[in-house]
């Protein structure tokens, strides 16, 4: 007799939590708090909130042993979380507010739910967390995850009235390894605050230590809208779904409202094309018509590209502003490309290179804004540095003492794995991380090849 | 006002299908083929079935674009699905018969019912399939999944009668390109009859070649059982839900009957470590009883290490067998080590390796019998073999004609990847690793030598 059973999203990932980065004490440690702390600048500047953020982790208590229980505290001045969704924020997985097409570094729902289900696990403690959203009324709660069931158990809840507060507050116990992730950890931050010049950010770490990140400027970029699907990203399951809820009276309309860059002639040349009467009610589209309109937006090629208003690169200004804060180099270049797009998401590749104080080939990946620290060997800007691109054109050597740096933002990082270790080789976007490399890379070789005439013509 | 909501498991992978290796049509064609043919296997060799199994993959309409409708129909032989489990078992996302203690293929519960949401979402076409589990009785659903609630949707259900007969047989369209994927799926099915030999397979390429694999051994190496978990695994949790559901009267028989490894004398010596009275009701355990017990079974030092009879080797003989069968080589040498385990969960490490006709180091990778032919750079293999093992202390060149070959079984492979891609380098099992492939290596130079030896005595 052989059992069947389901399990829920959160038994699943508790079952397989490597996937998402919750390996082991070491690697659960940097991933709570990586988790956390981008759950915080997304709750700033993506509502256009200088961010202040306090992360401060402390052993819990003493132990001989490497591996032990940590509490992780993180605190921002974000738009806060309503207090009737906050339970479900954070203790469902597979529930948030970014399921939506808009630039955000959340983007599946689960990374701050995993971080409080692992603390729960492994030290059977509640999160505490107290959250504001500006109306005068902090909400406390103590919650656990019911894991078979994948709901919060909310064991207290308090309010009181705050009125200078705004933002969330959370505190975690878990069971972590400080020794074997510091370097990583203090890593994570270092490239976090170089990328993100616009946040206070205060780090406090288990022995004391503590590191202190100040703003460098005092502007947010401006943060980054919602916008409609576009043709090229449609599936018979999208357009089905955008049929059943629209409120259109014609097919005409319908494409017109729902889809982005499909305008009054575009919409009526892809029913022509794909043999729909434009008046029809949408109610009334049978499956073939809407297969054939499907295929007549793959094929049709004069849709403008999508609308980058849904992307917030950082800009050729503030990263070279956030390398020169955290490096001081002699020379630093940094471009944003054009936006472009892979299956109807756009995307924009940012790239920067700057001279190194010792020696050694060093790669920042970031996405969306994240430091990307792990698995740099599966990223497709490995495989490009390593496979396609000739380093030694550029006049850079094995040990050059050079920085670069690639960031890609998009609607959907094409992210390989839940734990957002590293971003797969899409053809669409390896072909513009390729060309934005070659530029800084050609800016690089200039500078050495300037730099070596100055110094030639000094001997003379 | 920010919007929450909730999205589905299967509303989750529908968005994040290239979490699941459904990202192109080219993809997405050969991991459809992959998890059904590994579904049939499964409900073969792990009930001591010697498979027969027919894939046919066939063009629905010509079409002089590459990527196009194809059907893909897999029929096996196994023990069946129940038709009351049907629906649910190709139609929901996290629903399985395998997440017990035991080694199978299958094991997040979404392999199959992701190849049917893509087939549907590319084609609106439904799944058809028939199954018998031997009681004379054929069932024959449609379905198609609701994945927004990921449920089924049962289109059709119809039964008859048919005697002689027990086996799955599933058909599904989808967008693919055969172009483009037609060499990884050849190979996928060679790889996979090399390390199967007692299997029959046949695959019909939409060209109309025939690949078909004779089985050249005629017995089922033994079926794995199901096991308790072993006391190195546990966590709160677990604990938790075995104190939950015990029926034992005391917490000194619930250790013993819940764990493996765990007999009387084992589990008073943890009691004591823990201070809790082994007498005491399991329902009266306080929340810091159950921690000290964890910790205590934690730093215990005297478990046997975890029973393997939840594991399935493929064993030496087999292996050189199918081998031999595929290439034919004029060498091969294969092992398979002893049990060890990592975080409670027993595997076992066999490797091996062989001479090719063809110049070139071929690394052939397989996990709980599965080939994984995709994302070699990031396996644990890979690491080892380029950087933690000198081949030229074996003798091997960049050219080597060598096939090396290794294969992890476990309860739990510690895959990186919903899709299965490649093994993460968790320390204990790349340890065995690289103990197997240092072994299966040095006999292979030991071949060389003796040849060279061989050859040069010829001369004189
Ligand atoms: N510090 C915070 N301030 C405001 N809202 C927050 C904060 N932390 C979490 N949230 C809310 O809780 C939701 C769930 O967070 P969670 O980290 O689990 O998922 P996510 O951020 O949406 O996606 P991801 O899994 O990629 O991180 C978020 O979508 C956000 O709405
Ligand atoms: N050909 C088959 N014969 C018998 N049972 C099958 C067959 N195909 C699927 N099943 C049943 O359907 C269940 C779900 O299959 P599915 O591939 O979605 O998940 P899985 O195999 O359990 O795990 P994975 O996602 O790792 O493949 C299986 O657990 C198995 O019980
Ligand atoms: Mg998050
Ligand atoms: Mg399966």
């Amino acid at each position: 007799m052989i059992s069947f059973k389901e399990i829920s999203p959160s038994e699943f990932f508790y079952q397989h939590r490597e996937l998402a980065g919750f390996s082991n004490p070491a690697r659960a440690l940097y991933s709570a708090i990586r988790e956390l702390v981008e759950n915080s600048l997304d709750a700033c500047d993506g509502y256009g909130i200088l961010p202040d953020v306090l992360i401060r982790v402390t052993e819990t208590k003493p132990s001989p042993s490497d591996v032990k229980e940590f509490e992780i505290y993180v605190k921002d001045n974000g738009i806060g979380i309503p207090s009737e969704k906050l339970p479900k924020a954070l203790g469902k997985v597979f529930y948030g507010s970014k399921f939506t097409l808009k630039q955000s570094r959340g983007t599946f729902g689960m990374g701050g739910t995993m971080s409080i289900l692992y603390a729960q696990i492994t030290t059977n403690k509640p999160l505490r967390v107290w959250s504001n959203t500006g109306n005068g009324e902090t909400h406390y709660f103590e919650l656990m995850i019911d894991i078979e069931n994948n709901k919060p158990i909310v064991l207290k809840h308090k309010k009181f009235s705050q009125q200078n507060w705004r933002g969330t507050a959370i505190k975690i116990n878990l069971l972590g390894d400080y020794v074997r992730s510091s370097q990583k950890i203090q890593e994570y931050f270092r490239r976090l605050a170089l990328f993100t010049p616009y946040a206070n950010m205060v780090f406090e770490d288990p022995n004391g230590e503590v590191f202190a990140f100040k703003r460098s400027v005092d502007k947010v970029p401006p943060p980054p809208h919602e916008v409609q699907p576009h043709p090229k990203g449609v599936d018979l399951e999208l357009l089905r779904r955008i049929v059943q809820r629209s409120s259109s009276k014609t097919v005409l309309s319908l494409l017109i409202n729902s889809f982005q860059r499909v305008g009054r002639k575009t919409a009526l040349e892809i029913l022509k094309i794909a043999n729909v009467d434009p008046n029809k009610r949408p109610s009334e589209l049978k499956m073939e018509e809407m297969m054939r309109i499907i295929n007549a937006m793959k094929t049709y090629e004069k849709f403008l590209p999508p609308d980058p208003s849904c992307l917030s690169p950082l800009g050729k200004e503030l990263i070279e502003e956030g390398i020169k804060k955290e490096l001081n180099p002699q020379f630093v270049y940094a471009l944003s490309r054009k936006p472009s797009s892979y299956e109807g998401y756009p995307f924009i590749v940012e790239a920067a290179v700057a001279s190194n104080k010792t020696p050694g080939i060093k790669v920042l990946r970031y996405a969306n804004r994240i430091p990307l620290l792990y698995d740099e060997k599966s990223d497709v800007v490995f495989k490009l540095l390593n496979e396609e691109i000739d380093l030694k054109r550029y006049k850079i050597n094995e040990d050059e003492p050079i920085i670069i740096l690639t960031h890609i933002c998009s609607t959907k990082v094409p992210y390989k794995t839940v734990g957002k270790e590293f971003v797969a080789d899409i053809p669409e976007v390896e072909k513009e991380m390729k060309l934005a490399l070659q530029k800084v890379l050609r800016e690089y070789s200039l500078f050495i090849s300037k730099k070596v005439k100055i110094e030639t013509q000094k001997k003379k």
